[in-house]
């Protein structure tokens, strides 16, 4: 990406510190890192091997390139393979000309760029944002595995298909697994995905996994198995500007990447629900939805849209389509303040909820409005930043209230990385332009900047498990925005741990925790078993070798994070931690859950060697309950005066 | 009754393998043996099965993804895990 890395390592672009996890990891040199996703487009400067010594010997992989559009690897992209038995099982179709693992719709050539693709000066999208494209393990080795392929009824990747690329990627050796997809919450039994990833960290893979992008709606967190990593998305400090000038003199800050407005002059403004059709709806109108607007109405004119009403529609080809002029896109009141630059097909500009007000309550007070929209620019320094995306999905978690999810939160919005160069930015028939790089914003998006990360790791501690990895990268991160203020959500409101997990990604921190809360495959069978399963679900995923501990308690596993779900009165939970800095003193800093009252014990730990584990206990205890909060929060620091070991505490006293 | 159930594809779910990571090819082949053996005695034959299976997990993975009736399925799902082979999206 052109902007995150330096934004989350805090350095200036084009500026690596000797100290930077980037250099103390050597980029990720050798390390193998993939995604599941759409494949990849083998062409782009993100994936060439300029500079790359041979293979890794551990590389059992290949390159499929058995079609036309096949994929060539090189010695950067070592391995592209592609999956579709259990998309066409479900009914779709495929031709042979695109049975292969080239990316034609840029989602997984932008994801698999944005963990481990090369340095690339100059990238930008249509002219903006340029800099130099990285993943966050440059030197890393990649492999595609294409899992997902044109929808059908709203899905593209499905489980028989992501399963098979989990058997191939754990044979084939890789080292982190990218997943920037998923589906609702459901039982680990259900899901071929967190079945697949259970595989590939009981053998030694870590599997980093998208939170989804149902947000800001409570409990709508997926990919919650215990085993993964689970990613929110925030805001990077850049917006690329493009302001909405109204006559009545007010300007509105949005943001675009689309192409200005041909005239610099006032166009007239009209709204969605004043453009519709005869047989169409005022809410669907003012949705812009398809069928809805009347071309006679929006011809020439800036029409100004609500967001939302349908993932798939775009809004700006609707525009389009009836004749405007440009679009001004208002963020419904979920969206809040989160705006994305798209590259619309149109002249655009996407605004806050309180600015759409402004533009309504602008129109519905003249008769002759008139608008104009500014073309966009790129700026940094944004504040505050980073601020969680109202997309971004939300805990609980569903399917085990006593398990924090997400773990993490990292950059997701407006990431320019690279794409693919068979299809436009829009993927609108008519349109016609490519790019090389592109701006997309998702889960998706943050997922592989936590995946570039763990590759940094696994170069730097290739010892370290995967539940390690994961512990050094969660405990390290922080809360405060770049105003020194606790993150926000979207609505600018105060966020919690149920949308950033332990707050935002800092790699230079995660290189050396200090202490990690490490896990092995028998603690996952013991979270199973207390979590309910019974002993004959259980045998698949034990290999038949484990019996459930006669007692088991979710409490007591040993991730980051506490979460105590439905505290009556008192519990005590235990965890673990291992020294992996150097020998020293930890104290526990607390910080109280509102109405809880919560105590360490002991409340020092004391490392004499590397590798030494001690425990300690943290009982939590009611003193009176919150009437409106079905959940509290607060947290627990482990410090030696350079580590700082943070654990959000997150409790219900509601069943 | 209808005339043609509906039939569906499923992942049956069978855990790990016990073959070490220097697997040979004899071995993946009786992984894929062992698949039809499996599904072959709920549906009646090892043909039946062959024709259902459309992957068969051998390297880590064990289970298989097949075509099947949703009865087949609940049958299978008394003694293994079974689930349908659900979409997913792009995030």
């Amino acid at each position: 990406t052109t902007h995150s890395w330096d934004f989350m390592l805090l350095e200036k672009e084009g500026v690596i510190h000797s100290s930077s996890v980037w250099n103390q990891a050597r980029f990720g040199e050798d390390t193998i890192i993939a995604n599941l996703d759409t494949g990849v487009w083998p062409e782009s400067d993100s994936f060439s091997d300029k500079g790359f010594g041979p293979i890794p010997s551990k590389w059992k992989g290949k390159c499929e390139d058995d079609t036309p559009t096949g994929v060539k690897c090189n010695r950067k992209l070592i391995g592209a393979r592609y999956f579709n038995k259990g998309y066409e099982a479900y009914g779709g179709k495929l031709n042979s000309t695109n049975k292969s693992a080239r990316d034609d719709e840029g989602h997984g050539t932008h994801t698999l760029s944005t963990a481990g693709g090369n340095f690339v000066p100059g990238a930008n999208v249509f002219g903006l944002g340029n800099g130099t494209a990285k993943g966050g393990s440059p030197k890393a080795r990649v492999a595609a595995y294409k899992v997902c392929w044109a929808p059908i009824n709203g899905s593209e990747c499905f489980d028989a298909d992501i399963m098979a690329g989990f058997d191939a990627a754990i044979h084939d050796g890789v080292d982190v697994i990218s997943v920037s997809l998923g589906g609702d919450p459901t039982d680990y039994f259900n899901d071929g995905l967190a079945i697949g990833a259970f595989h590939a960290v009981k053998n030694g893979i870590v599997v980093v996994c998208s939170a989804g992008n149902s947000g800001p709606i409570d409990g709508s967190v997926s990919n919650v198995a215990p085993w993964m990593i689970t990613v929110g998305a925030s805001t990077l400090d850049r917006e690329f500007q493009a302001f909405v000038e109204l006559r009545n003199g007010k300007r509105l800050k949005g943001t675009s990447l689309s192409r200005p407005l041909p005239k610099d002059t006032f166009y007239p403004l009209i709204s969605g629900s004043q453009a519709k059709a005869a047989d169409a709806t005022d809410e669907d109108a003012l949705r812009c939805l398809p069928e809805t607007l009347d071309p006679k109405k929006v011809k020439g004119k800036i029409l100004a849209c609500l967001r939302g009403g349908s993932a798939r529609v775009d809004k700006g080809y609707q525009a389009l389509m009836a004749g405007a002029a440009g679009m001004i896109l208002c963020n419904d009141k979920l969206s809040g303040n989160e705006i994305i630059a798209d590259p619309h097909v149109l002249p655009a500009s996407q605004i806050t909820y309180e600015d759409g007000l402004e533009v309504i309550a602008y129109i519905d007070s003249t008769d002759d409005p008139l608008a104009y929209i500014t073309a966009p620019s790129a700026q940094t320094g944004i504040k505050p930043a980073p601020f969680m995306a109202s997309f971004s999905s939300r805990g609980p978690n569903t399917v085990t209230p006593q398990l924090l999810k997400p773990d993490i939160t990292a950059p997701g919005v407006n990431i320019i990385a690279a794409y693919t160069e068979a299809s436009s930015p829009t993927d609108e028939a008519f349109d016609k332009r490519k790019t090389p790089y592109n701006t997309e914003s998702g889960t998706s998006m943050s997922c592989p900047h936590v995946s570039g990360v763990a590759g940094l790791l696994k170069t730097l501690h290739p010892e370290w498990s995967p539940a390690a990895i994961r512990s050094a990268i969660v405990t390290t991160a922080r809360t405060r925005d770049n105003t020194m203020n606790p993150m926000v959500d979207g609505s600018f409101e105060e966020a919690t741990p149920f949308s950033y997990g332990h707050g935002h990604i800092r790699p230079n921190r995660a290189m050396d925790p200090g202490l990690i809360y490490d896990l092995n495959v028998n603690d996952y069978l013991d979270f199973l078993c207390a979590s309910g399963y019974r002993k004959t679900m259980l045998q698949p995923f034990s290999d038949g070798h484990y019996k459930c501990p006669q007692t088991a308690h979710l409490r007591d596993f040993n991730y980051p994070s506490i979460t105590v779900h439905a505290l009556e009165e008192s519990a005590t939970v235990t965890r673990r931690v291992k020294n992996v800095g150097s020998p020293g003193t930890y104290a526990v800093n607390i910080r109280n859950p509102l109405g809880i009252s919560v105590s360490v014990e002991p409340t020092t730990l004391t490392f004499k060697d590397v590798g030494e584990e001690k425990s300690y206990n943290v009982t939590l205890t009611v003193k009176w309950r919150e009437n409106d909060e079905a959940y509290v929060f607060g947290g627990l620091t482990w410090t030696d005066g350079k580590h700082y070991v943070r654990s959000p505490i997150v409790v219900s006293t509601e069943s | 009754a209808p005339a043609f159930a509906i039939k569906k594809s499923y992942i049956v779910y069978l855990g790990s393998h016990a073959h070490g990571p220097q697997v040979t090819t004899a071995d993946l082949d009786g992984v894929t043996e062992s698949h039809y053996e499996f599904l072959g005695s709920f549906l009646g034959s090892k043909d039946k099965a062959r024709d259902a299976i459309f992957y068969s997990y051998k390297r880590h993975i064990n289970g298989f993804a097949a075509t099947l009736e949703e009865e087949e399925a609940d049958e299978i799902a008394k003694h293994v895990p079974v689930f349908l082979n659900k979409g997913k999206k792009l995030h």
